[in-house]
């Protein structure tokens, strides 16, 4: 189904043969009902616009091959949309390589808010791996939640992947011991689920330096609700100021949220996304793709 | 705002950012910039904006469900919502609340399907000092709640919390459990559940809407609880699904203790949304 703004764009640019500030207004503000609608922050909406409208205005004409092999030109409102999507893929970020599967000692740390999915995406990006030849090691280092050690044990058991949990009741210590234990068993990526916190509770993020500290991860991984509004950017920025992170996991998207707040978690931070989840099932985890988003946001 | 001498067209622009930024839904963040740009002089803004948005809150009390006409105990309560946004959590927590006004509490595992769901959920018993109806894992969860319904008849007690696994409203077969789950407690005890409740993610978008109309349509929500108020997201939300759908918010969580929920205070929530 064609969003507002693209069918919006169909009616106004009909029969037109270039683009003008006149006949763009429409469209355009059609697609930023769309685009507030799908949670994407204000400021990126009117940075978005800006960039459609200078890449129509600025467009050459386009030609394509049609019927019968005869060179027709692109319809306008085709145009429009092309630059839609063209301008939020590259806002998205072109198609970050996933995590890949790989032979030797590294720990991966996945950490975020309360109820994001980080157990369940654990659990997954144990399973991608294993399924890549690697032997990994998953780390219940969630020493607050009720039953999060148990949760992580059953999901463990069945995807058939190793789970360290216990000897301590301190999450750093659990996470020492557990790259210790990889070590001397030769196992390869070791991945750490982490409490979820809020990025402003002073000390569950110094227990996330004392993590990181004791177990330096070589990749640490924001684990995002697909369904987040515009707190997103506050949320990313805060634990982008404490961590480095190096690649975002968007969760829940086989639900129907638009998703918006990954572009503005994506500007806000630079941080690429890696992974989605599709699902509450372990082989729900797919590599990240550009167009899927974009179209998905643009509604 | 403060010492802006007029409404000029930055002003409303920040103040357009503002509303934006509070998750409204993006109907009622137009209805409020509405009252901004009328309310005259930038001062006064910040008050009409609360005035109206208490209005559009206040405007759901009293829908049928705030008050339960129970025929007598036990007065059941299904708690429902997406993945992860705090219902398991939410439900030990009312047990407490219940137990603290003298309420004998069962509680009914009805999420028979996600991993240690049950072993969470009897931490949380044993938190709030209460009783836990459970199934076997894999289980059918109507029955469950078919069960702890069916002990609390047996037992006189005053208050069943039902909780139900996580669900996203786009899954038709999950969502059509959830109907199936009412149903069958409705079986057993006319009337029942006396109140559904929705519980939402404060950082949740403009889908938390949806939400609402979707599990309305499966299960009538009677009212909804906003958990994770403690973080940054002001959970403004709700003002698009009052206005939207009509339900009033009954409870807030403001953090993962045994005494962080408590009943909604409309006056509170409007100042702090518009601060
Ligand atoms: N439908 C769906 N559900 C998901 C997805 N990812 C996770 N979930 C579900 O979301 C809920 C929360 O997942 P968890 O893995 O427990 O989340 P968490 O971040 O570890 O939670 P905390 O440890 O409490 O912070 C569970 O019910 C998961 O099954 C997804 O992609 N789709
Ligand atoms: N900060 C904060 N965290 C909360 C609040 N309510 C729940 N949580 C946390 O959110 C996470 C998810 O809570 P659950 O109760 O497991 O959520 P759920 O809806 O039952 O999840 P599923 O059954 O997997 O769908 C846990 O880490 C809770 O401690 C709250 O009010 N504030
Ligand atoms: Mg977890
Ligand atoms: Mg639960």
């Amino acid at each position: 189904t064609l969003t507002r703004g693209f069918r919006e764009a169909r009616d106004r640019l009909r029969g037109v043969t270039s683009f003008s500030e006149d006949n763009l207004a429409e469209p355009l503000r059609e697609i930023r009902m769309s685009l507030l609608e799908a949670d994407v922050d204000l400021t990126e909406v009117r940075t978005f616009l800006d960039a459609v409208k200078q890449r129509c205005l600025g467009s050459e004409v386009a030609l394509r091959t049609g019927k019968r092999g005869k060179r027709q030109r692109v319809s306008l409102s085709d145009r429009f949309t092309k630059a839609c999507y063209e301008e939020l893929c590259q806002l998205l970020g072109a198609d970050a390589e996933e995590v890949a599967p790989r032979r030797g000692a590294r720990t991966l740390m996945l950490l975020g808010l309360q109820g994001t999915g980080k157990t369940s995406s654990a659990a997954k990006l144990a399973l991608h791996l294993k399924k890549g030849g690697e032997r990994p090691l998953l780390v219940a280092a969630d020493v607050h939640r009720p039953a999060a050690i148990e949760q992580l044990r059953v999901l463990g058991a069945e995807i058939e992947v190793e789970v360290f949990h216990g000897g301590s009741s301190d999450a750093a210590e659990v996470c020492r011991l557990a790259v210790a234990h990889a070590a001397e068993r030769g196992l390869d990526s070791v991945i750490l689920d982490t409490a979820g916190r809020l990025q402003i509770d002073e000390n569950l993020m110094d227990e996330l330096d004392r993590i990181a500290e004791a177990a330096p991860p070589d990749l640490s991984l924001l684990v995002c609700d697909a369904m987040m509004g515009r707190e997103a950017v506050n949320v990313a920025r805060g634990f982008a100021e404490r961590r480095r992170l190096d690649g975002l996991v968007l969760t829940k998207l086989d639900g129907d949220s638009r998703g918006g707040a990954a572009l503005a978690i994506r500007q806000a931070t630079g941080v690429p996304i890696r992974f989605i989840s599709v699902g509450e099932a372990p082989d729900r985890l797919e590599p990240f793709q550009a167009e899927g988003l974009a179209s998905r946001i643009l509604g | 705002l403060h010492g802006r001498r007029e409404l000029d067209a930055k002003t409303l622009d920040e103040i357009e950012n503002l509303l934006f930024g509070a998750d409204l839904g993006v109907r009622t963040a137009d209805d409020l910039l509405g009252i901004a740009r009328d309310a005259g002089s930038p001062d006064r803004v910040k008050e009409r904006l609360q005035a109206r948005a208490l209005e559009i809150l206040q405007a759901t009390e009293g829908e049928p469900g705030s008050d339960p006409e129970c025929g007598g105990p036990p007065r059941v309560v299904l708690v429902v919502g997406v993945n992860g946004s705090g219902k398991t959590t939410t439900v030990g927590r009312l047990a407490a609340l219940a137990r603290t006004r003298g309420e004998r509490v069962l509680i009914a595992a009805a999420d028979t399907f996600r991993a240690a769901a049950i072993d969470q959920l009897a931490v949380w018993a044993e938190r709030a000092g209460v009783e836990l109806v459970r199934g076997s894992p894999g289980g059918d969860p109507a029955a469950v709640a078919f069960d702890a319904v069916e002990a609390a008849l047996a037992r006189g007690v005053d208050l069943v919390l039902v909780d139900t696994a996580g669900r996203l409203q786009t899954h038709a077969g999950l969502m059509d459990e959830l109907t199936k789950i009412s149903r069958v407690i409705g079986r057993k005890l006319p009337g029942a559940p006396h109140e559904v409740l929705l519980v939402l993610d404060a950082n949740t978008g403009q889908n938390a809407i949806r939400q609402a109309h979707e599990f309305s349509r499966a299960v009538g929500v009677t009212g909804i609880v906003l958990a994770k108020l403690d973080g940054t997201a002001k959970g403004g939300v709700v003002l698009g699904i009052a206005q939207e759908v009509g339900i009033p918010v009954r409870f807030v969580g403001i953090g993962e203790g045994l005494r962080d929920l408590c009943e909604f205070d409309a006056e509170a929530f409007v100042r702090a949304l518009f601060a």
